[in-house]
């Protein structure tokens, strides 16, 4: 499985037009690997980030030095996923003492 | 199906196996139909609750995004649901009576699968693109629907990626032949996550559709029956008015089709787990969204055209 250690999702909150396309910008720059959970369309409307560890720094200090303000939704990924993997095994073990 | 664990995410096989018994259980109402196989070869099932022939028929779909596992979950509980109901509620009782149900539980079976293997954030489809090391197209943007407009990308490595013509993906095809050859599906509902939405065409362009007013209208009172429950609070609209622009769209291409009643719903949550839901929510977000499903049933039921 592909592993989200360290990956976080940040909430972008664009104020403006500009704002809106220099995150857009972020989709061109294919090696920061940057997966877009809500798309950059519309000022106002939030735009969530998932970034993986390597590129966390950057793609922060890029928002911070354009002056975009941003919170962090999802601080490590992979434990999110974590607990959802446990939950469906503690699942299926009940599951399977039951039957 | 009464054991079955509905608070839990599950496998596709769980899930086939799911069909299979609600379908033995339930011979005189429900049916499994395979209107294709996706690219690597899985079958596209569809649950067709019925109570007589040739009806007008209402669709929803659940997990064309294969990420976005609250809407499959969502989707077993529904077809248990409304195996249970009907004969027992009569709003429910009556629109089997008029009108047939159909319901694809896993629309992209292959990213389904991928997302429980490999890569739990996987939205597109499994298919390869010719001259690209990148997999998959979003089959939410490969309908023939403005397809390539804005909104799409016609790069492959990115999540829109439109796919090398419209419906070129077969699991989108399946649909697309089914919805043809059927020639009476009256509602149509495409069902996503996350953002708490209900939205409907266009995405592709800022025209309003002829029908707008009636179509927002019906979604004020579904979004106002789905607050009821838990106080989840929706906001609805056109989808380019509301979210964003989006070219080669399901329900824009339905609703060009001339299925009047098209629609789409962002389930839970407006950002907290984001596509990772916690499996405690599926039964809450299950249950408001089948309020809200059931008023655009019933007004499909009852106008008719």
């Amino acid at each position: 499985m592909e592993n989200y250690s360290g990956q976080q999702v940040l909430r972008i909150f664009p104020t403006d037009e500009d704002q809106v396309n220099l995150v857009r910008a972020l989709e061109d720059l294919e090696h920061l690997q940057i997966d877009f959970w809500t798309s950059p369309t519309k000022v106002l409307l939030p735009i969530d980030i998932r970034v993986s560890f390597r590129n966390l720094q950057s793609v922060k200090v890029y928002l911070e030095s354009n002056n975009i303000q941003y919170s962090i939704m999802i601080h490590d990924v992979q434990s999110l996923l974590d607990e959802e993997q446990n939950e469906m095994r503690r699942n299926r073990a009940t599951e399977n003492a039951r039957s | 199906t009464d054991s079955f664990n509905y608070a839990t995410y599950h496998t596709f096989d769980e899930i086939n196996a799911f069909i299979d018994n609600l379908v033995n259980e339930n011979p005189n109402l429900v049916s499994k139909i395979q209107i294709g196989s996706s690219y690597e070869g899985r079958p596209l099932n569809v649950l067709k609750f019925s109570t007589g022939p040739n009806r007008p028929a209402f669709w929803i779909d659940t997990g064309i995004h294969s990420r976005e596992w609250v809407t499959q979950a969502s989707g077993i509980w529904f077809a248990k649901k409304i195996a249970t109901d009907y004969g027992k509620d009569a709003s429910l009782t009556n629109t089997l009576n008029n009108i047939d149900i159909l319901l694809e539980i896993v629309t992209n079976p292959d990213g389904y699968v991928y997302t429980h293997k490999s890569d739990r954030m996987w939205r597109k489809t499994r298919s390869p693109n010719s001259g690209s090391l990148c997999v998959g197209t979003d089959p939410n943007r490969n309908w023939d629907a403005g397809f390539g407009g804005p909104g799409s990308s016609s790069n492959p490595c990115t999540e829109t990626y439109r796919g090398r013509a419209a419906h070129s993906e077969p699991e989108v095809k399946a649909i697309v032949d089914f919805v043809k050859s059927h020639g009476n599906i009256k509602g149509f509902v495409s069902i996503h996550s996350y953002s708490q939405m209900l939205l409907f065409p266009y995405g592709y362009t800022t025209a309003r559709t002829p029908d707008h007013n009636e179509l927002n209208t019906v979604s004020r009172n579904a979004v106002n029956a789905l607050a009821s429950l838990y106080g989840t609070s929706y906001t609805y609209g056109s989808i380019i008015a509301t979210i964003y622009q989006a070219s080669g769209g399901t329900i824009d291409w339905t609703y060009n089709q001339g299925i009047k009643y098209s629609y789409s719903f962002e389930l839970r949550d407006t950002g907290r787990y984001g596509f990772a839901l916690p499996a405690n929510q599926i039964i809450p977000t299950a249950e408001e969204t089948w309020l809200a499903l059931t008023k655009l049933i019933e007004h499909t039921r009852d106008n008719l055209y």
